[in-house]
């Protein structure tokens, strides 16, 4: 029963200052730290089904994609979750990231040398650089660079 | 001092975005520190804060360019503003981790507080960004501000609420992102040691919220802009109520006292919250025994002093004069004026005082009930002052003033608790033994509207709304009203419905 | 009768918190893990 009371000037104002602000609504990123890459800009597409994909916090969400996938992740979502998830997926698949090199390296088959310092043998590693899986013979994986 | 300023922002955002300055710039940083105190900036604490304010300045000067140049993708507009934007945060987040020694907490706090910007304009993108980035950036894993971290959150409260919505509409949506962003949430209600205070501190900031959506939402008026603002508000709520329940219940009497009377469903919200470690009885259930539930005698934690805000204080002792010897009973004629501001219709009473008055009349029972080692039931809480004084006021007050004394009674019907229980009991004592339909008329109405809403619906008021139509004692459907009208008796009928 | 507050794009039902990957107000969709922060080894920072 309390009905509607007039807005005074102050609230008419506000409103006016609101509507404006309106116009003028904070991007996504506008809270995030700057990305290099992939910045989280909305960008005009087709209205795609926006349902909600299966919980992509789920670290098995991680366990189930390529390798591939998870080093486009690990490069191009520098300082994200996403990165970190991608990281430890990369893990549990044996990859083993060298600090040094800043790449992801996997045995091949089992070193030959094995010491306190370093290990000896043949990797398959990711050059980001190339994009691509390659061999590395004879190569020595110095512990002091295993993250 | 304009100008050094302008080359040393020049030349710490070139310093910042050097691949050699290090991930926290702290190698860039303890090269141009010495920049700064050459040109003696860092003489006193007077022309830091000049300082800060000149390149705030300079910054939202940049901005207004990059924003106001035709053309330009937003993403590029970003970018630019950024560049410059998160260097100079972290020059702030610098100069306060280096400023004193570790231990001094004053001089750092001081100093966050004077780098604050003094005005808001129009565009809230730099103001927006030099926030959320800042504080960002002060709560990531550093032990010196560890040290001070409920400090700094106090900061950043206050200047919000000094920014709050009613003082800065510009700036309205920016704020709102900022108490929500994850880190603010996080930091503020999920991990801070000083959990009372920092709880204190965000319920403040939500009351500003409710207070400037008030009074657009109380006469529905909905622009555009107004709908965006209430359903962020809504998301808002709604992760507070999934994460911490605990502070809506808290808080929840501060919160209806700025809510709108008619914004039911963000009420029901509210008072739908429940602690998480309570599992509450599904109030469907036949023959539920209330008074038999566990919590059902504990008292809710009300974080207001709701009995203080009965002013003037000669009322209070009035009452509670009254309380006590149930005399003199012209108190019970005169309460009635006494809560009533004016007779312009619609803006009558107090309601601040009124809800006051109600809860702490009822907290006063509940009390005097379990002095007697009794619980709240139709025979306890019958013949009392407390019960003259509720009775009083059914029958007293016009038709505005029984919503609002109906509505500050329902707004306690919350999850099982001492409040809830003996509240429910007294507006089903009422029903039974108003001495005209219109009361029960009112208590139904007062009911079914916040039924009717889209849910959540608390607890509370669905078990008292399932007694009043079961129960044979009310004989509810025998009422004239609830066959004034044939879609009256069908809403009834499926409310009925859906509750049983 | 207010809004049907299951259709503001948060999974009420879902166990962890929602702030957590709360990304705006405005927004009716959760934070992806590439949108939020994360304090990651120094050595990550690969750019």
């Amino acid at each position: 029963p309390l009905g509607p009371v007039p807005l005074t000037p102050e609230h008419e104002f506000q409103l006016a200052m609101l509507e404006r602000a309106s116009r003028r609504m904070p991007m996504l990123n506008d809270s995030e730290k700057f990305r290099e890459y992939l910045p989280n800009n909305s960008c005009p597409t087709k209205l795609y089904p926006q349902q909600l994909i299966p919980p992509l916090q789920a670290p098995d969400f991680f366990s189930k994609l390529e390798p591939e996938t998870l080093f486009f992740v690990f490069y191009f979502m520098e300082g994200t979750k996403a990165q970190y998830l991608a990281a430890k997926a990369l893990k549990l698949k044996s990859w083993r990231f060298h600090t040094k090199y800043l790449m992801w390296f996997q045995r091949h088959e089992e070193p030959r040398a094995i010491t306190e310092e370093f290990e000896q043998g043949t990797y398959i590693f990711f050059d980001y650089e190339r994009w691509g899986q390659r061999k590395k013979e004879n190569f020595k994986f110095e512990y002091k660079y295993l993250e | 001092l304009h100008e050094k300023t302008e080359y040393l922002l020049r030349e710490w955002v070139g310093l910042y975005h050097q691949p050699a300055a290090g991930r926290d710039s702290s190698k860039a940083f303890s090269s141009f520190v010495n920049h700064m105190s050459l040109h003696g900036i860092l003489k006193t604490d007077e022309l830091i804060t000049r300082f800060f304010r000149l390149c705030t300045e300079m910054c939202v000067d940049l901005c207004y360019r990059a924003l106001n140049e035709p053309n330009q993708s937003s993403t590029r507009v970003r970018f630019q503003c950024f560049h410059t934007l998160d260097a100079f945060v972290r020059l702030i987040v610098l100069l306060l981790k280096h400023s004193g020694d570790s231990t001094n907490t004053v001089t750092k706090v001081n100093l966050l507080n004077k780098a604050y910007i003094r005005h808001i304009e129009f565009h809230q993108l730099p103001y927006h960004r030099i926030f959320i980035m800042l504080f960002i950036e002060l709560n990531a894993p550093e032990v010196i501000f560890d040290a001070i971290n409920l400090q700094i959150l106090q900061a950043f409260s206050n200047i919000l609420h000094v920014l709050r919505p009613s003082k800065a509409p510009g700036f309205a949506f920016a704020w709102l992102e900022i108490i929500s962003h994850r880190v603010f949430i996080g930091r503020m209600l999920a991990v801070s040691e000083n959990q009372k205070q920092a709880w204190g501190m965000y319920a403040q900031l939500i009351v500003d919220l409710f207070n400037f959506l008030a009074p657009f939402l109380r006469n529905a008026d909905m622009p555009k802009p107004t709908q965006l603002l209430y359903k962020g508000t809504m998301r808002v709520l709604l992760v507070l109520l999934h994460d911490f329940p605990e502070l809506l219940c808290d808080y929840h009497y501060t919160f209806c006292d700025v809510i709108p009377s008619n914004c039911i469903q963000i009420r029901n919200l509210i008072l739908s919250a429940f602690p998480r470690s309570m599992r509450l009885p599904d109030p469907f259930t036949p023959n539920l025994k209330v008074e038999h539930l566990p919590d059902i005698n504990t008292p809710p934690r009300v974080m207001t002093n709701f009995a203080a805000l009965i002013q003037p204080v000669q009322l209070r002792k009035d009452l509670d004069s009254y309380l006590k010897t149930r005399s003199p009973v012209t108190f019970l004629s005169d309460l009635r004026s006494r809560l009533q501001l004016s007779n312009t219709p619609g803006m009558k009473y107090n309601i601040p005082l009124l809800n006051s008055v109600v809860l702490h009349v009822g907290s006063q029972a509940i009390a005097h009930i379990q002095s007697k080692c009794q619980t709240p039931s139709t025979s306890a809480i019958a013949h009392s002052s407390h019960m003259d004084i509720f009775q009083n006021l059914a029958v007293d007050l016009d038709t505005e003033g029984r919503y609002l004394f109906l509505n500050a009674m329902v707004n306690q019907l919350r999850y099982p608790n001492s409040h809830t229980h003996y509240f429910s009991c007294t507006l089903l004592y009422l029903f039974a033994e108003a001495n005209t339909e219109a009361i029960q008329e009112q208590i139904t109405r007062v009911l079914l509207e916040r039924l009717i809403v889209n849910r959540p619906h608390p607890w509370g008021l669905l078990v008292t709304f399932i007694e009043l139509i079961k129960s044979p004692l009310y004989k509810f459907w025998t009422h004239d009203f609830v066959h004034c009208a044939p879609e009256i008796e069908k809403l009834l009928e499926s409310v009925a419905r859906s509750c049983i | 009768p207010g809004i049907d507050l299951t259709t503001l794009g948060l999974n009420l039902n879902q166990s962890d918190t929602l702030y957590t990957s709360f990304q705006s107000p405005w927004s009716e969709l959760p934070c992806k893990p590439q949108d939020i922060d994360y304090h990651v080894p120094n050595e990550y920072l690969t750019n």
